[in-house]
């Protein structure tokens, strides 16, 4: 009944945000297309709500060997937008449900929460797609995630 | 060489945010299951990171139908929360990049806003997989972002 197929873990990760960026058009072109000339793979990419209406938030994934120079084009970038700020973590990972139609399946997303939350793993950052939901946590907790979720979703039970 | 296969576009969508929510494990829960518990289907959701250490942003969408049960629902977490606010707007569409593998390719999301941006079309929500790029921005925005990305991707050459 559940469209969940699996967990993925992705170790290999660093998060970035570039803070308080004007939000108007070409601020994503800007930063995005820097990290592209430098060849720099982005995974995930979120931008939420900001409680500003003229603000904005932007943050990303990149693999974990490329931070150093992925944080220093994000703060040429910034500079020059007059963001307020450049942060960056590499003690965290990427544990993900991946299924299909999990979108028309309310319950899904809140159930993967829940389950985390019930270990008091924080969630860092979300971002989702109807066959994938993903959430970026501190580093140590991945295997426990991954571990949990399997059971909460009944995956254990397959050898 | 390109990854995209294809624009989708969705305009039965509202977004909602509740805003500065305590980044602590169990919130995330709250939220979506009170909406799981309603039966709101909830597409996209994004978590960026927040420039306050403690707080978060979270952002949602549900079909356009359900905008107001799901601020209902919204609101009485919120209070429940202490958060600060719940913004809702159903004056927006999202536009999708739809692909393969689309995270090994540094330049596709940043191709993907700079179309935006050259038209001044302002992203307002951003979240990514390895197959999907969407992006929420203005509701008549969004046919217009269809036809530039089609251009920009080559894929109007397709009958
Ligand atoms: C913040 C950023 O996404 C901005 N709104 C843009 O369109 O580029
Ligand atoms: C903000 C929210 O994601 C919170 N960190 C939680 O884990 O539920």
């Amino acid at each position: 009944k559940e469209a969940v197929r699996g967990i993925a873990l992705d170790e290999n990760i660093a998060k970035i945000g570039v803070l308080k960026v004007p939000d108007k058009p070409g601020i994503a072109a800007k930063i995005f297309t820097a990290l592209a000339n430098e060849k720099i793979n982005v995974d995930m990419i979120v931008q939420s709500i900001h409680s500003s209406g003229s603000l904005a938030d932007m943050a990303f994934s990149v693999e974990r060997p490329d931070l150093k120079q992925a944080v220093e084009v994000a703060k040429k970038v910034a500079k020059e937008l007059k963001a307020e700020n450049v942060v960056a973590d590499d003690d965290v990972a990427k544990v993900s449900l991946v299924g299909i139609g999990m979108v028309s399946q309310p319950g899904t997303a809140a159930k993967m929460f829940e389950t985390l939350s019930n270990e008091k793993i924080n969630i860092q950052m979300i971002a989702t797609s109807e066959i994938k939901i993903s959430c970026v946590v501190k580093r140590e907790a991945g295997k426990k995630a991954v571990q949990i979720l399997h059971k909460a979703f009944g995956l254990d039970k397959v050898s």
